[in-house]
């Protein structure tokens, strides 16, 4: 684009396999194509670079609607609920956002309310020794609401200041699975007024135009109030955000940048498409 | 339906004609966006598309179907064609222990997957192998040996500080001496773009020979599923390829993209999280579904 001289097909054609080549989808991506020829047909701009700047500024004001970083009001505790499919990174955001919150001198217990996933707990409890933060698990096969309940309890008990839970990855599609969710959402806000205060999605960057699928069925399901992108360390882009912004207002609040516990960002807009783009 | 959105475009074109370049444009334009859609690779639609206007350009418009329904069947035939028509099961030829490895992407479903082929193994009437060379992930090799526990199959037990492609050798030598035929080697997930990690991998392919390296991917990948299969196939070689979590609602266009752009066969489907959930690759489902 750098070294293009004028506007013309071929460079529109180019912004749009960018746009399509980072998952930003066929609709968003046709979109923003029509508005950039808008422009040009208006003469509002007849430069490569101003051309891509107005692009830029068009995908950061879909973004920037959603860019709220997490704020971990003091509650005693702040209960935060982590979903989403198998895989995605759920167990090991929830490490490094322990490790974050401990860092900042905050008190953390963990729930493993994944008692559904082959050695998911013993996963959590390494992370929990990792980040300071203690875990509290059933023996295997036990009901999640149960660990949840007694996480729950201990966390009041102690005053802790931040309780995360981790449930076990699931096809958004099966509906029995989702009722486990909600089960467990119901639990917690029948302990604690507005709790869980945070119900925060995790996505996956290399996922493509399912997360549309995720994001809206979880939201149906429960509410999300958060989402976290992982994996932005690969090649991925994570442009289905951008569909998902233009849809829904749901805070982005994280992306995973890679596997250890120091890897977590706060979700930045003009950093997000400046990796697109 | 794509079918619909067809049968709308050709809707005046009568029994005789026949489907011209101009009648086909609306047609490609309509395909392509569902294959996008459906998470197909911007540049493996493009292709696609040509190869479909050009089996399309100058057919006869039969008169037992309709233009639309004609130009659906021509897309799901091409679509057929390029995933593979006949499924390939895995290579099990030369003297044992012959080894498998999966690898792939991190949290695309190594680990369960590497049980479930052991266990379609051992019900084969094999004795396979179960090992784990993932020491990086937090409970990984606690991981595969709870699932092989569970199998009643055999698993390696890494010793502490035992790098990844040492713990594959011991793990061959071990199964040669004891009567194991089949390794099937869980690799720790890594990023293409990892140097040392895809370099690890080259050492425990030196150290084992596998009879087959499988690509786990995961069905609901993106569009960048095409540069990660192709650097795995680059730097490791990829034989064949599994494509897990068809049980969600991803279109699974992932799967022509990956086929596409490294020519290897899609061999299983993973269809769920329990270990009997895996299927043998079959591309007529698996068009209709890309196609929506
Ligand atoms: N490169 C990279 N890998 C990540 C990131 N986040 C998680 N992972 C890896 O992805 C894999 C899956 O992570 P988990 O935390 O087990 O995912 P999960 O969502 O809890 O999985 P289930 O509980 O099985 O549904 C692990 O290998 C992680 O190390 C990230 O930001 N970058
Ligand atoms: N629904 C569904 N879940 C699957 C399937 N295959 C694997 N999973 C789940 O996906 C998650 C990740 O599986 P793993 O086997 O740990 O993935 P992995 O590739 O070994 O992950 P890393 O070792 O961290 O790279 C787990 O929750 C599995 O149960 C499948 O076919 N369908
Ligand atoms: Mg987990
Ligand atoms: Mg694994």
């Amino acid at each position: 684009i750098a070294s293009k001289k004028k506007i013309d097909d071929q460079l529109l054609e180019e912004l749009e396999e960018i746009m399509i080549v980072s998952d930003m989808g066929v609709q968003v991506t046709c979109g923003l194509i029509e508005k950039m020829k808008n422009k040009v047909k208006k003469g509002e701009v007849d430069q490569p670079e101003i051309l891509k700047q107005y692009l830029r500024d068009e995908i950061y004001n879909i973004l920037d609607n959603n860019d709220k970083n997490l704020e971990v009001s003091a509650r005693s505790p702040f209960v935060i609920m982590v979903i989403g499919v198998n895989g995605v990174g759920k167990t090991t955001t929830i490490g490094k956002m322990a490790g974050r919150f401990t860092s900042g001198g905050k008190s953390v217990l963990l729930a493993a309310a994944d008692t559904f996933r082959t050695a998911a707990v013993e996963q959590l409890q390494i992370w929990g020794n990792r980040a300071g933060a203690e875990v509290i698990s059933h023996p295997g096969g036990s009901d999640p609401a149960a660990v949840v309940f007694d996480a729950l309890k201990a966390a009041q008990s102690r005053g802790t200041d931040v309780l995360i839970i981790d449930t076990a990855g699931r096809i958004h599609t099966k509906t029995n699975l989702m009722e486990e969710l909600k089960k467990i959402k119901r639990i917690v806000a029948k302990e604690i007024v507005d709790a869980p205060h945070e119900i925060l999605l995790t996505l996956d960057a290399t996922t493509g135009q399912n997360s549309i699928s995720q994001v809206k069925l979880f939201d149906e399901a429960l509410g999300i109030t958060g989402i976290a992108v992982t994996k932005l360390d690969g090649t991925s882009k994570g442009g289905v955000l951008v569909a998902i912004s233009g849809e829904m207002n749901i805070p982005f609040r994280y992306i995973g940048i890679g596997e250890k516990i120091e890897d977590l960002r706060d979700f930045n807009a003009g950093e997000f498409i400046d990796a697109i783009l | 339906n794509l079918t619909d959105k067809l049968s709308l475009i050709f809707k005046d074109l009568r029994g005789y004609g026949k489907l011209s370049e101009k009648n086909i444009q609306d047609a490609l334009r309509e395909i392509r966006m569902s294959l996008l859609e459906a998470d197909v690779n911007f540049k493996v639609a493009k292709n696609f598309i040509d190869s479909v206007k050009s089996r399309a350009i100058g057919r006869e418009v039969l008169g037992s179907i309709t233009p639309g329904q004609q130009m659906s069947k021509i897309v799901h035939e091409e679509l057929i064609h390029l995933l593979g028509e006949k499924n390939e099961g895995l290579r099990l030829a030369g003297s044992p222990p012959i080894s498998f490895m999966l690898v792939g992407l991190q949290g695309t479903g190594k680990t369960v997957t590497s049980a479930k082929i052991a266990n379609l193994l051992k019900e084969k009437g094999r004795n396979p192998y179960l090992v784990p060379a993932d020491i990086y992930r937090p409970a990984a090799i606690e991981q595969l040996h709870k699932l092989s526990d569970q199998l009643k199959i055999e698993a390696y037990f890494p010793r502490e500080h035992e790098k990844p492609s040492e713990i594959c050798r011991n793990a061959l030598d071990f199964a040669g001496n004891n009567g194991f035929d089949t390794l099937i080697i869980d690799t720790a997930g890594r990023l293409h773009i990892d140097e040392a990690l895809m370099e690890e991998l080259q050492t425990i392919k030196e150290e084992t020979n596998p009879s087959e390296i499988l690509f786990v991917a995961d069905a609901m990948a993106g569009q960048d599923a095409v540069n990660v299969a192709k650097k795995f196939d680059e730097l490791l070689g990829i034989d064949g390829v599994i494509l897990t979590k068809m049980d969600g609602d991803a279109r699974g266009g992932a799967a022509l993209s990956i086929k596409a752009v490294t020519g290897k066969p899609i061999k299983f489907l993973g269809t769920g999280e329990k270990l009997d959930a895996i299927e043998e690759f079959h591309a007529d489902r698996v068009a209709s579904r890309i196609l929506g």
